[in-house]
């Protein structure tokens, strides 16, 4: 359709402008309560040593997560998608026009919790990161696989809780590797931080 | 927009002929992995000898869920939704002529797991449901007002991993009471069944 046409040049132009800066940008997807903000939080406090970051988050009506980055001392942009159920690269657009890109690295952009609609639209990012938790159950990535196709790196989260669950993180894994063999898995426990250099060494960071 | 309008005339189509049939019709929203799928099998297994049963299931390209539902010995319609991240009216319109409505007596449409847009595309039913588990945790609530608002019954499920997750279960009733008080919450474990009969009974059923 001529609307995701329309994102995928914008989502170009995006990410022309970010690598003229010199800046990585991370999109972190995910389920609904997945761990994605966990996950941004704990690679925050990791790197933010090393790089000079910023973090956008787009949410319905409340800046609960952006209010949780922000706390890392990190630059936070909360971007309202009033009832759109993903991020486009519009609204990227106009975030990055909020941002000094020349004091900047690294730009994590936490998605909307879907599994469906992010897929389709790009936002002009290096790396794309799809988080789902084991508490979703066994078929999280067989049901969405258009979602894992364009993953660079896939999180396996709360592992804490797979016994709990009875779910086999392995076999989670071979889904990811049979729709998508590039992509690179890793397990998680985005509470504790478990797993999380595993995370920036897939993502090259 | 005239895609909501349009979707809203279709769903009172749909409401008049499920009435004129004595069909009662229940659609289940929730998060993805939430456990709408579980939820509606335990009351299948509780109600299936008071009522004549159905079940539609919209799903991505898996037929997973309708697999496991139809194991009950009811009619499942597998709803393939594309691309799309909700069910609207003119899909299940479509799938109710594939009913023979005159021998049923309870339809349950388990949506696609989203917390956003359902809320937007009503499908004509007499009762909404929202699933959401303590897994994805203490926010839920607050983060996704507009789907509770519309909700008749609220069910907080997986409670068996509440304290694992450090959520306070109440305080996320008390959410929904806060954005609607009409709500009726129930809490379960779909897995055990705990909490299914004061689920059928916050239905009327
Ligand atoms: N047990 C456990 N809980 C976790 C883990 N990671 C995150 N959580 C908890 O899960 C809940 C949701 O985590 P978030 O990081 O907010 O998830 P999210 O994907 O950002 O959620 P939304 O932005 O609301 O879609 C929080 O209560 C976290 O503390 C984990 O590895 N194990
Ligand atoms: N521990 C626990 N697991 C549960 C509970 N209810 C459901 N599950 C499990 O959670 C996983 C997801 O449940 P489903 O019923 O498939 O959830 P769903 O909302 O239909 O999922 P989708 O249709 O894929 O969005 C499955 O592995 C279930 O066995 C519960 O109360 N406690
Ligand atoms: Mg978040
Ligand atoms: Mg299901
Ligand atoms: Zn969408
Ligand atoms: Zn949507």
């Amino acid at each position: 359709k001529n609307v995701l046409e329309a994102n995928r040049k914008l989502a170009q132009e995006n990410r022309a402008l970010l690598q003229k800066h010199g800046v990585k940008a991370i999109d972190v997807m995910g389920a609904i309560g997945a761990g994605k903000t966990s996950l941004i939080e704990k690679l925050i406090e990791k790197l933010k040593n090393r790089y000079r970051i910023a973090a956008f988050k787009g949410d319905l009506t409340t800046t609960i997560d952006a209010e949780m980055l922000s706390r890392h001392k990190v630059e936070v942009v909360a971007i309202n998608t009033g009832k759109e159920c993903h991020l486009d690269a519009n609204l990227v657009k106009k975030a990055l026009q909020r941002l000094k890109l020349d004091s900047l690295d690294l730009l994590f952009i936490e998605n909307v919790g879907n599994l469906i609609c992010p897929a389709e639209f790009p936002l002009g990012s290096d790396k794309r990161i799809v988080v789902i938790s084991v508490t979703e159950g066994p078929f999280m990535v067989v049901k969405h696989p258009f979602i894992f196709m364009d993953a660079d790196v896939v999180v396996i989260n709360k592992i804490d809780l797979a016994s709990a669950m009875n779910v086999d993180v392995k076999s989670l894994e071979t889904d990811v590797k049979k729709i998508n063999p590039r992509a690179r898995v890793v397990t998680t426990n985005c509470r504790t931080g478990e797993g999380i250099d595993a995370v920036m060494a897939a993502l090259g960071l």
